[in-house]
């Protein structure tokens, strides 16, 4: 079967089958820049990519950005399709900065971070529930399945904005890491060693946002990462005019501890960011196919910006 | 199949410590069967509820009674998946 990214549709939404399929064309067309990198199994033993562009060399220095975490946040698992193949044909013709970028840092790309909840989103019709947000992991409790993977990370676990209640939307899970998600993205993280940039990649409201989520208190980074969000959000503006805001996790959403960003800063990622891509207004979790391209191409100005700062930036 | 027609999407703007307070006990009850695409934080951050259709009184009477103001912002969420479902279908063929 002859196929091709070229014809792939990116302004739908499209199940883990197809996206994983996806994922072995874009490396079949472009070998001598990706690799699919298997990281682990989910809790249902479905397998979790990471997608590495890398020009050369070992442990290089890395960025990271995730994609899906949250299952029913259809339009970032999109995006974050949209942008492999922006990275990769940017490569391929040489479009700045994605070279340069590339000829100094890898980036690690993960389309689907959380793969069972996201097949429950789509099954049906027997038991369809598009709205789902966890894992689909056995709790303590028979009748609630799942934990919140933006709630599981081992950075002040257990603090504000998690519940401890397995019906919850935004339960912790009994420990934390207890998830096997979680565990294979930190694994793979902290085995490397050498990330300077961690992003996630969500959707609500448009918002870009740094340290904390657990707590009110400003980050050591605060001023810096504050500048350098706000450029980025300029940079995503400059497309189609959407506004972002720009602040920390606990002021401009909610508290929330247990969340990767804070995770990652204080494992030393410094340029730690989440994104609230535009899904918002009349279409919670349900944008319309139709704004998927607009918004990845958007959602790149901002993440370039950023991966060119990190690049700019070494420490 | 789990139909969710009827299902609305409330956006609450808490204006006051009590009414935050009052939502929170609201989502800690976990038999409501309401889902909280937002939470009660602060007054500056609107709560997004999506409130099944046999929900609806019960929390408009609880809105009313503790004087919460709100906005619907999705009228049936069901109509919403069924036109992405229609679109995923027509994509996949």
């Amino acid at each position: 079967v002859e196929r091709q990214t070229k014809s792939f549709n990116f302004a739908a939404y499209h199940d883990l089958e197809t996206i994983y399929n996806f994922m072995d064309t874009l490396v079949a067309s472009h070998s001598n820049l990706i690799s699919k990198v298997n990281i682990g199994s989910t809790y249902e033993d479905r397998p979790m990519y990471v997608l590495k562009f890398s020009t050369g060399g070992e442990k290089r220095p890395a960025i990271w950005i995730d994609a899906g975490m949250h299952a029913r946040e259809w339009i970032s698992h999109a995006t974050a399709v949209w942008l492999a193949d922006r990275i990769a044909t940017d490569f391929k013709e040489n479009r700045a900065p994605v070279p340069s970028i590339l000829s100094k840092m890898d980036i690690y790309l993960m389309i689907v971070a959380n793969p069972d909840g996201y097949v429950f989103t789509h099954r049906s019709p027997n038991e369809f529930y598009r709205l789902w947000r966890k894992n689909r992991s056995a709790t303590s409790n028979p009748k609630c399945n799942g934990v919140d993977l933006n709630r599981n990370w081992d950075a002040e676990f257990s603090g504000p904005g998690a519940s401890d209640d397995p019906c919850a939307e935004h339960y912790r899970g009994p420990f934390a890491q207890s998830e096997i998600e979680v565990q294979n993205i930190a694994d793979l993280i902290m085995n490397h060693g050498n990330f300077k940039s961690f992003m996630t990649l969500h959707s609500y409201k448009q918002l870009l946002m740094y340290p904390y989520g657990y707590s009110g208190n400003d980050a050591p980074d605060r001023t810096e990462l504050h500048d350098v969000a706000t450029q980025a959000s300029r940079a995503l503006n400059s497309w189609h005019g959407t506004i972002y805001k720009v602040g920390s996790i606990f002021h401009i959403i909610e508290p929330a501890s247990g969340a990767s960003v804070d995770w990652a800063y204080q494992r030393g990622i410094k340029y730690s960011f989440a994104f609230e891509l535009r899904d918002t207004g009349e279409y919670g979790f349900l944008l319309p196919a139709d704004q998927i391209v607009s918004t990845a191409r958007e959602t790149w100005y901002a993440l370039r910006y950023i991966m060119q700062y990190v690049c700019d930036h070494p420490y | 199949e789990e139909l969710i027609n009827g299902d609305k999407v409330f956006r609450i703007h808490a204006e006051s410590e009590s009414h935050i307070h009052a939502l929170k006990e609201l989502e800690r009850d976990v038999d409501s069967g309401l889902d909280f695409w937002t939470h009660a934080v602060s007054t500056e951050q609107p709560v997004d509820i999506r409130v099944p259709h046999s929900r609806l009184y019960a929390l408009k009477d609880f809105l009313k009674k503790n004087n919460i103001p709100f906005t619907v912002i999705i009228n049936n969420v069901q109509e919403l998946l069924v036109r992405e479902r229609e679109e995923m279908v027509r994509n996949a063929e």
